[in-house]
């Protein structure tokens, strides 16, 4: 058998369906397609697994490097404690996440403080509560209707004080839409700066895997209103695949830094682009 | 807009009398795109296409409207005609209380839609009961109180008890108390998680609700149909509810939904507060598909 760079038109058709029914988009779908191509030509293949091979490195490629995919649990030296912020649309899971990662830093021996600045949603406190017990970790909270950003100052000042390792920040789901929303998570934001000069270390954008196209607006404006450092993808034990991370790590240029596959506190693991890529084809 | 988009695909057909198959390829392409872009399921992509084709082949260039035009408002009818064209409302019983089951995936809205449905019964002068039966997430029946609270509608629950013995406690509660609607608010569920799928057909089988609705978030992508096929052939839900429409997001899963598993959208949601419901419009809702 001889080397050949091309590629069967009936197998790009299928392809191209494969990444539409994952959600990658019709315009990110055209781009990967043609940048398959590309590669294919200019290193040739001989069996259909090395093609496949290609295929899937050059997808895993797309993705911006998750430096701490080895040590995700990695704190910067120095830095103390390290303030870690939660947004996203309603419902696309950053409570449930926060409860996750509390418990998977306080497994690793770090003390956690929770902040509760979801003052905004019926039991959100609760449902928060419930987590920070779960994991064995100090929450935060005002009641229902306190200003959020006071609630974020209020906690990470709390962690200073009591040499906490690591803080967490919940806040309300919100459309990317609602300016006065997204101006109000720019001073939960400006609060945490205040008490915490670097801080927040991270802004974790959590997205639904379920979810279409819109993705792209939410990580667009979310980036623009408090700059995202990583994104969280959940209910990835479902059937849908979560394509548009593709499309929205590109855009905003930053790692998936986990996924969610349940609603247990165990449900949570590191960002692995090979598995992420295999996944799509299963 | 798509209109322009087609327009400048479309200026050649000026003078040429009638759509044929060569001058409109370019332009279904583009109708395509943006149904995907849209979020419609590329399955129903493929029919619609074909439709429209069909329906705009042989068509002649009126030359008051413009080709983009002409071919634009083949597709809105075409979409509003799918969307549903007869207003569907909630099935009450004859013999109150009316049962009517809240279900769908996690997040999709379902506790918020349960306390926004009450409150609209409420003020068509219903007397609602809520069932708050999740009782796997996290506060799950607090927040259903809490939003009980915020309108005085009864909310009914037993911490003690599962999902099944709470839904069917609450029908004989509803009676005792002169209720005459219950509205059952499940939690949030995978359709591929057998277990809580059979818990949800045996919820349905034990309190055989009038109406069952099927929230969804419309921000969904292509799993809509996926989901929506599985939990209708697993419950036969009444109607869909899809939430969030106060965004940005165009909402294609409402064609989606709609053109496969053949049931009506009924209510949109629209915010986060207990007033922010609408009844489902086919023609808005085909302008925002069209984007
Ligand atoms: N199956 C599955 N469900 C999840 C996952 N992550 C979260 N959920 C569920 O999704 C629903 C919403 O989760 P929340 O944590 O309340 O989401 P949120 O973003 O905090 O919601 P708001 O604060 O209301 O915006 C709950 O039922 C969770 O149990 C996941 O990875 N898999
Ligand atoms: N903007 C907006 N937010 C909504 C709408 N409907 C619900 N929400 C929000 O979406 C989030 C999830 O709503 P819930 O009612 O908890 O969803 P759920 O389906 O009951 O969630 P689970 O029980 O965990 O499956 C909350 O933050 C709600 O306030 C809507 O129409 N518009
Ligand atoms: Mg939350
Ligand atoms: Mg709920």
């Amino acid at each position: 058998i001889s080397a050949t760079g091309k590629i069967d038109e009936n197998f790009l058709e299928q392809l191209e369906e494969i990444f539409i029914r994952a959600d990658v988009g019709a315009e990110a779908t055209q781009t990967i397609i043609e940048n398959i191509k590309k590669k294919v030509k200019e290193v040739r293949y001989e069996t259909q697994e090395e093609l496949q091979t290609i295929i899937r490195e050059q997808l895993a490629s797309i993705f911006v490097p998750n430096k701490y995919e080895e040590e995700p649990l990695t704190i910067p030296e120095g830095i103390k404690p390290y303030v870690i912020m939660v947004v996203g649309v309603n419902g696309a899971g950053k409570t449930t996440t926060i409860g996750k990662l509390a418990n998977r830093y306080k497994e690793a021996g770090k003390e956690v403080f929770i902040g509760a600045a979801d003052t905004f949603r019926a039991a959100a406190n609760e449902q928060l509560e419930v987590w920070a017990q779960r994991a064995g970790v100090k929450i935060i909270q005002q009641k229902q209707g306190s200003d959020p950003a006071a609630v974020a100052f209020d906690t990470v000042q709390s962690a200073q004080s009591k040499n906490a390792d690591v803080v967490i920040i919940d806040t309300a789901g919100r459309l990317h839409t609602k300016t006065h929303l997204m101006e109000e998570l720019k001073k939960i934001k400006r609060a945490i700066q205040k008490s915490h000069s670097t801080a927040p270390h991270e802004i974790l954008l959590v997205l639904d895997s379920t979810t279409g196209q819109n993705a792209l607006q939410q990580a667009k404006l979310f980036n623009e209103v408090v700059g995202v450092t990583g994104l969280i993808l959940t209910k990835l034990d479902g059937t849908a695949k979560g394509g548009i991370v593709f499309a929205v790590s590109r855009l905003i240029n930053v790692p998936v830094r986990y996924i969610g596959v349940g609603e247990q506190m165990d449900d949570l693991q590191p960002f692995n682009s090979k598995k992420f890529v295999e996944a799509l084809f299963s | 807009t798509l209109t322009q988009k087609l327009d400048t695909v479309l200026h050649k057909l000026r003078g040429q009398g009638r759509i044929s198959e060569t001058n409109i390829a370019e332009s279904l392409r583009e109708v395509r795109l943006a149904l995907l872009d849209a979020d419609v399921n590329i399955q129903v992509v493929k029919d619609f296409i074909d439709t429209v084709q069909k329906k705009s082949l042989g068509q002649e260039v009126i030359t008051s409207l413009s080709p983009g035009q002409l071919i634009v408002k083949i597709i809105y009818d075409e979409l509003v005609k799918l969307l549903g064209t007869e207003k569907e409302e909630i099935q009450f019983s004859t013999t109150p209380p009316s049962i009517i089951m809240v279900v769908g995936l996690q997040g999709s809205g379902k506790t918020t839609f349960s306390g926004k449905l009450a409150n609209l019964l409420k003020s068509k002068g219903k007397n609602p009961l809520l069932v708050a039966a999740d009782t796997y997430r996290p506060a799950a029946i607090d927040q259903l109180e809490t939003l009980g609270k915020t309108i005085d509608v009864p909310v009914f629950t037993n911490r003690k008890e599962k999902p099944l013995s709470i839904a069917k406690q609450s029908i004989d509660h509803a009676r005792s108390t002169m209720r005459d609607v219950v509205i059952i608010d499940t939690a949030g569920r995978l359709a591929i998680d057998e277990e809580m799928m059979q818990e949800v057909e045996s919820i349905k089988k034990s309190v055989q609700p009038d109406e069952i609705l099927f929230v969804v978030d419309a921000m969904i992508g292509q799993d809509a149909v996926t989901t929506a096929k599985i939990f209708n052939e697993r419950i036969n839900f009444d109607g869909v509810v899809l939430t969030k429409l106060d965004g940005d997001t165009r909402g294609g899963a409402a064609l989606s939904i709609r053109s496969i598993v053949q049931k009506p959208i009924k209510f949109i949601g629209v915010g986060e507060k207990l007033d922010a419901l609408e009844l489902f419009y086919p023609e808005r809702m085909a302008s925002r598909i069209l984007g």
